[in-house]
């Protein structure tokens, strides 16, 4: 269901390029939970932008479905990312001036979604991640791990077929991380494809394959 | 060196109350490195913040050095914070308008350290975090880990005698986050106190001592 193709990125920084990502290939299949993991700076988030359109290659292709989906016109690709795609930012980018429950429902008021629905699925999945009491608190009433909760919530509330999570168990505890794993892990059983950038060896340990990045170039298998 | 006695943290969302610490008491000891655990959203960002004089507590008190330095005039508060307490934010909190070089040297502008020694030493942390081909980058420019290692740089590159760490391993892979660990240790073993708040095993493991919180309670050891 993922193809990429000679992926590369180039950022400019003054008259420096930087090569964020060098040629990189792959293909993902529906239904594929893969860990993608690999050293600090090596591009582990640039890739995963790229996949989720919010940044485009500077070479190479990247299909979804068969579709060049981040070319689609803006009106099509907001529709795909809000409900196809589910995305978790590794610094979680939350509405400030909206409280927790009014960030996870946002993709349900992009979606359409009746009120009185999109603000139950929401409460029922901050409940299944222990954060109902928190509903009301905006982001800066939260602490870092409550706030990666609530990211991950906001990604999953629409029911997207494919998941793209950076690093969404750097701010929790063992045992609240391996709370979301299992959710991730039984979503991916019921048909969810997921891509899961991670520092987290037992979330690499849970997926059924992992890719690594080192330095921009992708290789198959743990490095 | 750091006393706390009965401090508790009460916050105010709307009309609810959260009590985010309840009667915390502990002593530290100079050159001591602790480790503090406890579950997502159980008072230790909040505790950190009181240690750090960014935040007073509700009821209690806290002493570093035998004096309650909270309560210093605003000038001698700022010379602390500068030159005593290296303070690394769970969110890093780095001046987004300036580069990584600049951030690292943001402690030394405050002492009033000339500008060639300033540059020179925060050059020489960011080599040692592996960061000097990246000291032009602004944060924007910098992969989540990188602007975490920036965080630390900055944290000590004024050579305090108290590091306060909230999380500073939780974007970087288990490599980066040993080497840091390494330099935090071998820190410590030339005198410098740490508390590091920590999800990661490896930390706790290496730390001297370990205080645990758990919905706003503070026991000695593991729970
Ligand atoms: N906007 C940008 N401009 C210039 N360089 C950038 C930009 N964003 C990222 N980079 C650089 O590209 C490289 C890859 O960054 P990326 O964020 O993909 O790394 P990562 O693998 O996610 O790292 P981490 O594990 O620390 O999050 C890094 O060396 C970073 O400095
Ligand atoms: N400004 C605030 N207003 C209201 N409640 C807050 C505020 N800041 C934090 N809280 C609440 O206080 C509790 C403790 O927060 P704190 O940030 O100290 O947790 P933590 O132990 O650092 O968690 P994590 O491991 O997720 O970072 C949390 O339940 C949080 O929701
Ligand atoms: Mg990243
Ligand atoms: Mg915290």
């Amino acid at each position: 269901v993922i193809e990429v193709e000679g992926v590369s990125r180039e950022y400019l920084v003054g008259s420096e390029r930087v090569q964020a990502l060098r040629e990189v290939s792959f293909q993902v299949a529906a239904g594929q939970f893969v860990a993608i993991v690999g050293p600090s700076g090596s591009g582990k988030s640039t890739l995963l932008g790229i996949l989720g359109c919010m940044d485009r290659p500077s070479r190479g292709r990247y299909r979804l479905a068969g579709q060049e989906v981040c070319l689609l016109d803006r009106d099509r690709l907001a529709g795909l990312r809000n409900r196809q795609i589910g995305f978790v930012f590794q610094s979680f980018h939350l509405l400030p001036q909206h409280t927790a429950l009014e960030n996870v429902q946002l993709p349900l008021v992009y979606a359409g979604t009746p009120a009185r629905e999109r603000r139950e699925r929401a409460l029922d999945l901050l409940a299944r991640f222990g954060l109902e009491q928190w509903a009301a608190h905006r982001p800066s009433q939260l602490s870092g791990g409550q706030r990666q909760r609530v990211a991950i919530a906001r990604a999953l509330v629409a029911r997207p077929s494919l998941l793209l999570a950076d690093e969404p168990t750097g701010n929790l505890d063992r045992r609240t991380g391996g709370e979301l794993l299992d959710l991730i892990a039984s979503l991916n059983a019921s048909g969810l494809t997921a891509l899961v950038v991670t520092h987290d060896p037992e979330i690499a340990g849970r997926a059924q394959r992992i890719l690594s990045i080192r330095d921009g170039e992708l290789r198959e298998g743990e490095i």
